[in-house]
């Protein structure tokens, strides 16, 4: 059997809050050691992995791998059940049929248990090797969220430029032109090397996308290299990594 | 002008 209980379920409700209107269907994959996810858009523009670890769940237990097929917008209707507070508890048999939910609130009075029907899907696993990304930055994720968002009304693609000591998104549309050039600490600049800058276009209805999990995390990391999608990381304190892909424009 | 590349010109399916 399987059985992984959150003491926090607002944590997961999050995740699939933040993955919702990207992907529709998904395999969940539960092993021993944790739950993941890898999907991608409808479009393959995008890409979602999601990986928890098991030691950051209250309780944890799965015999056997499982793979859960489910429908993330009738799961999201679901997490609409859980309250601030609720503890979060997934479990099904060997051989399910559907995913049980159970939520439980801290005074231990109120339960909710709801069984999500399981759906057969075609995997469409894609390999990502290990990449060495020339360029990584971390910074605030509201602010990321909010200059996406500021950069989405003045053009659809926003040019990344990241080095070890800075991120610089430079946008072009018809009104005109600018970037928003932030500098990182004084440290890092020390250790910069001028030839890690990287200069990659991306379009940014799919990063304001990926910005519904900045309230999973404070932090936001940015990943890129040279012909690779971009990789926009989240953090799951204690519990794991939620992690974006971006694919490029192609820029003449 | 700008063409979208896709997840599929980078990586390979399992």
């Amino acid at each position: 059997m399987f059985e992984a209980k959150l003491t926090d379920g607002t944590i997961f409700k999050k995740i699939i809050e933040a993955i919702k209107d990207l992907v529709t269907d998904v395999n969940i994959d539960a092993t021993p050691t944790g739950l993941s996810l890898q999907a991608m858009d409808s479009s393959h523009v995008a890409l979602v992995n999601l990986h928890l670890g098991m030691e950051g769940f209250e309780r944890y237990r799965c015999d056997r791998n499982l793979t859960l097929g489910i429908s993330i917008t009738n799961l999201a209707k679901v997490m609409k059940l859980v309250n601030q507070n609720d503890s979060i508890t997934l479990k099904c048999e060997d051989e399910p049929t559907y995913l049980t939910i159970v939520c439980q609130n801290q005074k231990h009075d109120r339960t909710t248990q709801f069984n999500v029907n399981l759906i057969t899907l075609d995997s469409e696993h894609l390999g990502i090797p290990e990449t060495e990304y020339t360029s990584e930055i971390t910074m605030n994720s509201g602010e990321f969220s909010k200059l996406c968002k500021e950069l989405y009304a003045l053009s659809e693609t926003v040019e990344f430029e990241i080095s070890t000591t800075f991120v610089k998104f430079a946008v072009e549309g018809e009104i005109g032109s600018g970037s928003i050039k932030i500098q990182t600490s004084a440290d890092e600049a020390e250790t910069s090397r001028p030839e890690d800058t990287v200069k990659l276009s991306f379009a940014l209805r799919y990063l304001n996308l990926f910005n519904k999990a900045y309230s999973l995390s404070n932090q936001v990391k940015l990943s890129m290299a040279a012909e690779t999608p971009l990789v926009v990381e989240y953090e799951v304190e204690s519990l794991g990594t939620l992690k974006y892909y971006l694919a490029p424009k192609i820029t003449d | 002008m700008t063409e979208q590349h896709q997840m599929d010109d980078y990586y390979e399916y399992n």
